[in-house]
């Protein structure tokens, strides 16, 4: 078998033993999992490091426990802007968007942005924009507004509007 | 935030970041995540690194970047130069941690938090999961 090792995160803050809810709990660990799972199927079939930390980061994507596409916190406007980036160490090509609205996974997002090579970093309107015309899978905003995350934001500005505690990511 | 790193069976190493950013942000904020050499790098001739935390400070920091180079000049390993890094940003005030994984195949990852959603899996191993500080 060829050696590979693929490392993932979900975010880092004050997240304590104890003191973090049991589902949440397990509801991280499973969506590390399955993205672990993602990303190593893609390199058992041989594919390179980019698709693989691309599958894992969907993977996480897709899963509301962590602050990204479906279970991105609330801007003090009330959306839900996302920000990515990719970058293939082989060649240092890189993409990179931020402030995107309606596409499901802005990782792939990025990584058209770094294939299509004509820029690094695209963002807001402009990056939605490419999204569509690159047939990027396009979703309604309100996709990513989740309640819970919703009222992390009116816990945040209650409290004076910075989440200086890192506590929501 | 998530990322991921890898370095697949050829010894070239990707990095990815993503994230909805700062709750209750404003002004059109933007943190490392997007910005190549703060929250994300990734150099077949040192490492492929993914950040989250303090976004301000990692752009300061130049974090991701910096562990590259303190792996390339520095002939540091990448969790080494990680945790020098994550001291840095921790001494000018951050809070975060970073993933990252060299060309050999040598990662893991370095926080400063009481704690960060983490994974790893190896071929031919079993995956590895984690929360808390303490595991």
């Amino acid at each position: 078998m060829s050696e590979w090792t693929l490392v993932i995160h979900g975010g880092s803050g004050s997240m304590r033993r104890g003191v973090l809810p049991e589902a949440e709990d397990e509801g991280g660990r499973a969506g590390l999992e399955a993205a672990l799972k993602a990303g190593g199927a893609a390199l058992d079939a041989g594919g390179s490091a980019l698709d693989a930390v691309e599958a894992a980061v969907r993977v996480m994507e897709d899963d509301p426990h962590f602050n990204a596409g479906r279970g991105a916190v609330f801007s003090w406007d009330g959306a839900n802007e996302l920000d990515a980036a990719i970058m293939d160490g082989t060649s240092r090509a890189a993409g990179a968007i931020s402030s995107v609205t309606t596409t499901r996974n802005p990782v792939s997002l990025a990584r058209k942005v770094m294939e299509d090579g004509r820029h690094v970093l695209l963002s807001g309107a402009g990056a939605d924009e490419f999204s569509r015309d690159k047939g990027l899978e396009q979703v309604e905003p309100d996709y990513f507004a989740l309640a819970e995350r919703r009222r992390q934001l009116d816990e945040i500005k209650a409290g004076g509007g910075f989440d200086s505690a890192m506590k929501y990511g | 935030t998530v990322g991921a790193v890898a370095v697949d069976a050829q010894g070239h190493v990707a990095a990815a970041t993503s994230t909805g950013g700062l709750t209750a942000k404003r002004w059109g904020r933007i943190g490392d995540s997007p910005l190549i050499g703060a929250g994300t790098y990734a150099d077949d001739r040192a490492c492929a690194t993914s950040c989250t935390g303090s976004g301000e400070i990692f752009i300061r920091a130049v974090a991701a970047h910096e562990i590259a180079a303190l792996v390339r000049f520095g002939k540091l390993g990448p969790v080494d130069a990680a945790g020098s890094v994550i001291a840095e940003i921790g001494a000018m005030g951050g809070k975060g941690g970073v993933i990252t994984v060299g060309p050999d195949g040598t990662g893991g990852w370095a926080f400063n938090t009481p704690g960060m959603y983490r994974g790893i899996l190896r071929s031919g191993e079993a995956p590895r999961v984690a929360i808390y500080d303490d595991e």
